[in-house]
């Protein structure tokens, strides 16, 4: 591919066209080229390896734009509400995965915490975050019959770092979101943590990353093997289950909703107009 | 050729409009870091923008004006045929550090031409 985004082709031809000397041509297509960076609020071209992957989610929102203006038969089904209110407002929707070497795993019997960490860096500084949700996927239980009570609270929380001077390892924390979750069904779940990225990206708070903690019914006897699978079953790292392979598509995934000021909302396109 | 390039001289340019154009990501090279769409339709105006203007060129009164200066001095150009409403689209694309966005570009689509 061209090493910027002038097509090789377009920047012979201009060469070749005898209108400017060599070295003024070259700086007019340097000019362009970064004219064109700017349009696309890019540094310099991508180049994406093949192991990029692409979130079905950020597809599902791509064509819930598409569609002809009716967006809620095109809205995923897994959308937090306060995600679909931020899309109609958001001109630009950003999706970070976790930076694996930065997870604190701890599974106990009956609790379950993971820290991730979202590298926010490459937002632009012009760019107002105003929603931000964090997905985590859930496969459903699958083996002997879970107790009736098979219920499991999932909490959000911003970490703020350790205190100063205390002894303990243990993180200060805020909790930002929960929620009650029956084990018997796969599917996403968003939580909403607009309050702690709007801070980050704002360049009011440090950004330490989140802390998940899933918590799980008191296990009986009889289904501690039954337990392991259990708290594997919330995707939140990739050692928690066998099934490698799905682990692009089903790892966490933050979203970020914002504006730079520039254009109408994502949601608000040609066919809304027509 | 030459009675068709002396037909064309006589034939009266067509008057401006609007003209289709669909932009292929992989003409420019741009297909391996936007998923989607894989072009668009962008269009483009073309066309002559003739003295009298006729009201369905969409021209501002001050090209009325220069138009018909230029119809009694031909120092002075015709008004231009050029975008004159214009609509946003959206790409989903990897920027330089793989991450993934959805991003809404403004005035991509040329929704009328006209004089100005």
């Amino acid at each position: 591919g061209a090493a910027g985004l002038i097509p090789e082709v377009g920047r012979r031809k201009y060469n070749e066209s005898g209108k400017q000397s060599p070295e003024r041509s070259e700086s007019f297509l340097n000019e362009f080229e970064l004219r064109l960076l700017n349009m696309f609020g890019l540094g310099r071209r991508p180049t994406p390896s093949k192991h990029a992957v692409v979130p079905q989610y950020m597809v599902d929102l791509y064509h819930m734009h598409s569609a002809n203006g009716d967006h809620s038969t095109k809205r995923p089904k897994s959308m937090g509400k306060h995600a679909e209110r931020a899309a109609s407002k958001a001109n630009t929707i950003r999706s970070f995965h976790h930076e694996e070497s930065m997870e604190a795993l701890a599974s106990l019997k009956s609790k379950t915490t993971q820290q991730f960490y979202f590298n926010l860096t490459s937002i632009p500084k012009e760019e107002l975050i105003t929603s931000a949700e964090l997905r985590i996927y859930r496969d459903q239980v699958i083996g002997p019959a879970p107790p009736k009570n098979s219920l499991h609270r999932i909490n959000i929380y911003e970490i703020f770092g350790v205190p100063i001077g205390s002894n303990s390892t243990e993180p200060l924390v805020r909790l930002l979101d929960t929620r009650l979750v029956q084990d018997s069904l796969s599917r996403w779940e968003s939580f909403d943590v607009s309050p702690a990225v709007s801070e980050w990206t704002s360049g009011n708070g440090q950004n330490h990353g989140f802390m998940v903690e899933v918590l799980h019914p008191e296990p009986t006897e009889k289904d501690a093997g039954h337990s392991r699978r259990r708290n594997g079953h919330v995707r939140v790292s990739r050692s928690l289950h066998q099934d490698q392979d799905s682990w692009p598509q089903a790892r966490p995934l933050l979203v970020t909703y914002g504006h730079d000021g520039r254009g109408d909302s994502v949601l608000h396109t040609r066919g809304k107009r027509q | 050729a030459a009675v068709r390039k002396q037909r064309r001289k006589h034939q009266p340019k067509a008057s401006c409009k609007r003209h289709t154009l669909y932009v292929d990501f992989s003409d420019v090279q741009w297909n391996e870091w936007i998923v989607a769409p894989p072009g668009y339709h962008a269009y483009y105006c073309h066309g002559e923008c003739p003295f009298p203007l006729p009201d369905h060129l969409n021209a501002t009164n001050h090209a009325i004006v220069q138009t018909l200066v230029n119809s009694v001095n031909s120092n002075i150009p015709r008004a231009c045929c050029v975008p004159t409403e214009l609509s946003p689209i959206s790409l989903l694309y990897l920027d330089e550090y793989e991450k993934v966005i959805l991003k809404n570009y403004q005035d991509m689509v040329v929704e009328g031409c006209g004089c100005r």
